[in-house]
């Protein structure tokens, strides 16, 4: 659920 | 990014910017319960704090900048610049009912037992309850000037849409968050019986009335 780098949504 | 994902985030901010312009304008916070801006407030603060952590583009970065300036500006201009006109007998929901088990759910539930984490969790558990001390500031007093409802009307839209992205995301990138679908889930459905009412009552005309 989680990309790589956080959250890529607002 | 898709269809879905830019016209919700634009939704949403047009709520934010129609409430923050009708309070402004009409130098007036009447029927707007400022317990919402609050935790609106809180969800963006909790939510955005990957800003000093990770950059993921422009766009989301000015976006997150945006979202807190106007949050804590709104909520300023309720509870300092126009206080005199704060209806707090009428916003009498209590947050409390709703901050401690978010609270707790997003101990419980999340995808990753760490602090930045948590508490993204605990921002998407909110977001999904706390537009309900103005629903219930609505439905005490009664009625809502027409620019409210087209805020909420916006910012009910903006869930709405992101529901749509969230297909599209799984349908095309094989993602999907389920935390933030369920919670999405129910922050639209507490604005269906809103919606009902925006559409079927026609409310260019008059006050909204339940």
């Amino acid at each position: 659920a989680m990309k790589d780098d956080g959250h890529d949504e607002l | 990014m898709n269809v879905f994902r830019l016209t919700g985030d634009l939704s949403h901010l047009a709520a934010i910017i129609i409430l923050l312009l009708k309070i402004w304008k009409s130098r007036s916070c009447a029927g707007i319960s400022g317990k919402s801006q609050i935790l609106f407030a809180i969800v963006f603060t909790t939510r955005y704090l990957d800003l000093l952590t990770s950059f993921i583009s422009l766009y989301n970065t000015c976006m997150k900048v945006i979202y807190i300036g106007c949050a804590y500006a709104t909520v300023y201009l309720i509870y300092a610049k126009f206080r005199a006109t704060y209806d707090g007998n009428h916003d009498s929901f209590r947050v409390e009912f709703l901050v401690v088990p978010v609270g707790g759910l997003s101990v419980l539930i999340n995808h990753d037992f760490s602090p930045l984490e948590i508490l993204w969790t605990f921002s998407i558990y909110l977001e999904s309850v706390a537009i309900l001390p103005q629903l219930f500031m609505i439905s005490k007093t009664g009625e809502a000037e027409t620019i409210t409802t087209h805020y909420l009307f916006c910012l009910g839209l903006y869930r709405a849409l992101y529901l749509f992205n969230w297909i599209w995301r799984f349908y095309f990138e094989g993602f999907f968050d389920m935390i933030a679908i369920v919670a999405g889930v129910v922050q639209t459905v507490l604005y269906c019986d809103f919606f009902y009412l925006y559409v079927t009552k026609g409310w260019f005309s008059r006050p909204y009335r339940l």
